[in-house]
């Protein structure tokens, strides 16, 4: 009673029924069994004299970023096909996880917005996934969509670091996915947009969602970072709503799912759509 | 139509303000205009060339008219020709095609109004699927952004997604069709129900 799992195949989901937060993910094929928590958080920015966030710079106050909640009720949905859990952590952020029968991998579809900024703070809203593994500082994201390339935390091959950024100097960016791995096990996110990444720290992965901010940069745009979307009079900030794929496999084994699920991600079937006699159909 | 418009706006949008967002809002929008006439443009492309390579007795293979429509909204359950209703003799017809260089089986997704359908691959044998009701979220945002994207009031939201695999050869299509079951509750597909556990 103390959990709901969902998974119609070989991949199950474990989730707290006190909390609702996703606490474990085993494959019955595979027998990989990874601890994980997921979570929303937002960075928060305030005017500031020497550098703002905007649409250029990543640029968070220093505090530690907003959990959006800590608890959060969930909705289960259960059939042959796809089993779902829809999760509502505040006014502006829900999300359904799915896992299909077939599928070896997690489907998150976020719902992000519109981020209120009445209380005159910008916010850069990201998930994060907290895993029980050891990964040393390293973790990997794709360059351009191809190879993966190797991240240590608060390092870089050609110089010696000064860290002034401890956040916004380990992102990475992030078309395709990234990884972390601790030589037992891999932990694997894919995206269906571009979008920043980190692993501030070890067994971590966060992405970055949305932002909304209230300051101009000064790189050059002279804007803040803060779209809104009419409708006749009235007018929102930006909701957005969007995948993201986390797949568990045994160490060097999940390039091959990285590789053809990105693929299937990037170029997704085209669906047409019309209205005929189907007796008259010459199927092709 | 053709493909020209959007080669030309991925083009402009090649520069580095449009990669990464960095561009003036207005500039941003101008962006966003370009490929939407692009996209749509090649939609036309697209469907037009459907048409013709389905071979359906009854379709015609022109290059000005075409059988099919794609549904750019679908994320939000906006898709008029799934949610029309199905009547005596019309099916709705669904051709996936697959850009990829191998065989694919994926789950698609549709908005419907009625869960006695039942869906039929093309070679007539039954399909099995799923039906999961509309959440509000999701008809909330159908409702705003179909106004501010399209200018239009869309009608109620559907009721349900109709959940079904399909199975797609590479580089290739497959066509499915889904009916009214012949008789009420005579749907093989499954209608889910939530849970809320205490």
């Amino acid at each position: 009673n103390e959990t709901v799992e969902i998974g119609p195949g070989n991949l199950k989901a474990s989730f707290s029924s006190n909390s609702g937060q996703l606490k474990r993910l085993y494959n019955s094929k595979t027998g990989v069994d990874i601890p994980v928590q997921q979570s929303y958080l937002w960075y928060g920015s305030t005017q500031k004299s020497d550098q703002n966030s905007g649409a250029y710079i990543f640029r968070p106050d220093g505090s530690p970023p907003v959990i959006v909640a800590r608890s959060v009720p969930i909705k289960v949905i259960r059939g042959p096909l796809v089993d779902e859990i829809h999760q509502q952590f505040n006014s502006w952020i829900s999300q359904v996880i799915r896992i299909y029968k077939d599928k070896e991998h997690v489907e998150f579809e976020f719902t992000i917005g519109p981020i209120p900024t009445e209380d005159s703070v910008g916010k850069e809203v990201i998930t994060r996934m907290t895993a029980n593994m050891a990964t040393d500082k390293v973790f990997y994201t794709d360059s351009n969509g191809r190879d993966f390339l190797k991240r240590v935390r608060d390092y870089r091959a050609d110089w010696d670091l000064q860290v002034t950024q401890p956040v916004a100097g380990n992102y990475y960016p992030v078309n395709l996915g990234m990884y972390i791995t601790d030589n037992k096990s891999e932990l694997s996110i894919l995206v269906d947009r571009a979008t920043g990444g980190a692993s501030i720290n070890d067994g971590e992965i966060e992405l970055m969602l949305h932002r909304r901010l209230l300051y101009d940069d000064a790189r050059g745009v002279g804007e803040a970072l803060d779209e809104t979307v009419c409708v006749g009079t009235a007018s929102e900030g930006l909701t957005v709503r969007g995948n993201y794929y986390l797949g568990i496999h045994k160490n060097d084994d999940g390039s091959r799912w990285r590789r053809t699920t990105g693929q299937e991600i990037y170029s997704p079937l085209v669906l047409a759509f019309g209205h005929e006699n189907q007796e008259e159909w010459r199927a092709s | 139509f053709n493909t020209f418009s959007l080669g030309d706006a991925l083009g402009v949008t090649q520069h580095h303000d449009a990669v990464t967002g960095t561009a003036k809002q207005h500039t941003t929008n101008d962006y966003a205009k370009r490929l939407t006439i692009g996209a749509t443009e090649s939609e036309a492309v697209v469907n037009s060339a459907l048409s013709c390579l389905v071979n359906s007795t009854t379709g015609p293979c022109s290059t000005t008219s075409s059988l099919f429509n794609q549904c750019r909204l679908l994320n939000i359950s906006y898709c008029p020709p799934t949610e029309k209703d199905i009547t005596e003799g019309k099916n709705l017809v669904i051709v996936a095609y697959n850009p990829l260089g191998w065989n694919r089986t994926d789950i698609i997704k549709i908005p419907v109004n009625d869960a006695n359908l039942i869906v039929q691959d093309s070679a007539g044998n039954l399909v099995e699927a799923q039906f999961i009701e509309l959440d509000n979220i999701t008809s909330n945002l159908r409702k705003f952004y179909v106004e501010a994207y399209l200018g239009i009031s869309p009608k109620q939201a559907p009721k349900y997604w109709l959940i079904f695999r399909v199975s797609v050869p590479p580089l290739g299509w497959n066509t499915y069709f889904v009916s009214k079951a012949s008789q009420k509750g005579s749907s093989t597909g499954y209608v889910s129900k939530m849970e809320i556990p205490l």
